[in-house]
């Protein structure tokens, strides 16, 4: 699974 | 949320409505590449695909509608509004060399597998990119008006603040993303020719023009 992604970014 | 995230974001807000006013005003899209919008208006549609089923905050919910209906709002006063005015003789850059590359690279490299998560890679690869169309144009016409500069320099601060942004969650929060951060150093890397000239000349009053 994502450990390091960003989708609280716009 | 840390003050350079929230700085990159209204630096992309403000950059977005500079060049509504500006084409709203103005009545004329003229030296604007709609090539570059509807890259953009694609990139807000692929990466915001999560806003029903992800949510992280009012504040990211208002934001992604606010991007999505102003990319949108651009792209229908260029090619419907004000069509007339539209300088597609300068707008020749060919979006599949940039949209292919960007398919097939989120294809190959991304996080997971999946149809949201692919998509957001692409949004992400195709971002760093988009801005090629608009660059072109300026270097075809050899000129900008001040106030595209304005829109350029904005839109280049934003990528370029999310770095500082993303450096200060790697240390603070221990979070680090390497497809946003090398996408968004490429994104930033291709402004900084602008960034030179705008710096040189554009605040000095001087209109941004390129060496003959």
């Amino acid at each position: 699974s994502i450990k390091h992604n960003m989708h609280d970014e716009l | 949320m840390n003050v350079f995230r929230l700085s990159g974001d209204v630096a992309h807000l403000i950059a977005i409505i500079i060049l509504l006013l500006k084409i709203w005003t103005s009545r004329s899209c003229a030296g604007i590449s709609g090539k570059s919008q509807i890259l953009f208006a694609v990139t807000f549609v692929a990466r915001y695909l999560d806003l029903f089923t992800n949510y992280v905050s009012i504040y990211n919910s208002v934001m992604k509608i606010v991007y999505l209906l102003a990319s949108f709002g651009t792209v229908y006063l260029m090619y419907m509004k004000f069509k007339a005015t539209y300088d597609h003789n300068h707008d020749t850059f060919r979006l599949e060399f940039l949209i292919l590359p960007a398919i097939a690279l989120s294809l190959i490299i991304n996080h997971d597998f999946a149809v949201i998560e692919v998509f957001w890679t692409f949004s992400i690869y195709l971002e760093s990119v988009a801005i090629l169309p608009q660059l072109f144009m300026v270097s075809k016409t050899g000129e900008a008006e001040s106030i595209t500069s304005h829109y350029l320099f904005a839109l280049g601060s934003y990528r370029a603040l999310y770095i500082v942004n993303w450096i200060y969650r790697y240390y603070m929060e221990g979070f680090y993303d390497m497809i946003a951060t090398l996408a968004g150093i490429v994104q930033t890397v291709l402004y900084c020719d602008f960034f030179y000239l705008y710096i040189t000349k554009v605040l000095k009053g001087k209109k941004l023009q390129l060496p003959a």
